[in-house]
């Protein structure tokens, strides 16, 4: 994917 | 999620309503930065840039379209409608002064150099610097009416709440996000004169001033 890691937070 | 992230989550977003709530009855922007509210604006925008490529929760969707759009309507309420009320003679900050070190940090440390995560990076960064013109015009001005000092503690709570739950994160799921806590760092301590003053004189029953 697209990101590193998934941005869970706000 | 964490108890200490859904306190923060819920602090943020009565920050934004109490802001929305105060323009809206007394018709007037006045006391409020607009450069602020303008630097949150664009935080959400280049932050949840993912809303539609990476799905999370509902909760979460739901979040970020309140915080975009509770962002829209504050800056068009004191740019447009209220304009007449701005005081933008007293919101001297500089915005580049922020926006660009924010985005040269970003270019330099992020989690991927793509447009996505530097832009993620660029909005976590600006966010922890964005109440900046906000307190600058409380520290010129010398005083903020109450309803302001209580979003300003609602605010600077969200991200004291954050880092409590980044501790619990760390040591119950070993989550660990280095960007978002430094900054976090540095947005919790800028509040800390801000926090200092509120309990020492609003909660008092006093109106915030700043001494001379």
């Amino acid at each position: 994917g697209r990101f590193v890691k998934t941005h869970d937070e706000l | 999620m964490t108890l200490f992230r859904l306190a923060g989550d819920l602090s943020h977003v009565l920050a934004i309503l109490l802001l929305l709530y105060k323009i809206w009855t007394t018709k007037s922007a006045a006391g409020i930065s607009g450069k602020t509210q303008l630097m949150f604006c664009m935080v959400y925008v280049t932050r949840y840039l993912d809303l539609f490529t990476s799905f999370i929760s509902v909760y979460n969707s739901t979040m970020k379209v309140l915080f975009i759009s509770a962002s829209v309507a504050t800056v068009y309420l004191i740019y447009f409608k209220f304009k007449a009320t701005y005081d933008g003679n007293h919101d001297t900050f500089r915005m580049e002064f922020v926006i660009v070190p924010a985005l040269i940090l970003a270019l330099i440390w992020n989690y991927a150099f793509t447009f996505f995560e530097i832009s993620w990076a660029f909005s976590i960064f600006l966010e922890a610097v964005a109440i900046l013109p906000q307190l600058f015009m409380v520290t010129k001005t010398g005083e903020a009416e109450n309803i302001t000092s209580h979003y300003l503690f609602a605010l600077g709570s969200y991200r004291a709440l954050y880092i409590l739950n980044w501790i619990d994160r760390y040591y119950f799921e070993g989550h660990w996000d280095p960007i978002a806590v430094t900054a976090g760092i540095v947005q919790t301590v800028l509040y800390g004169d801000f926090f200092y003053l509120y309990f020492t004189r609003v909660i008092k029953g006093r109106k915030l001033q700043v001494l001379p």
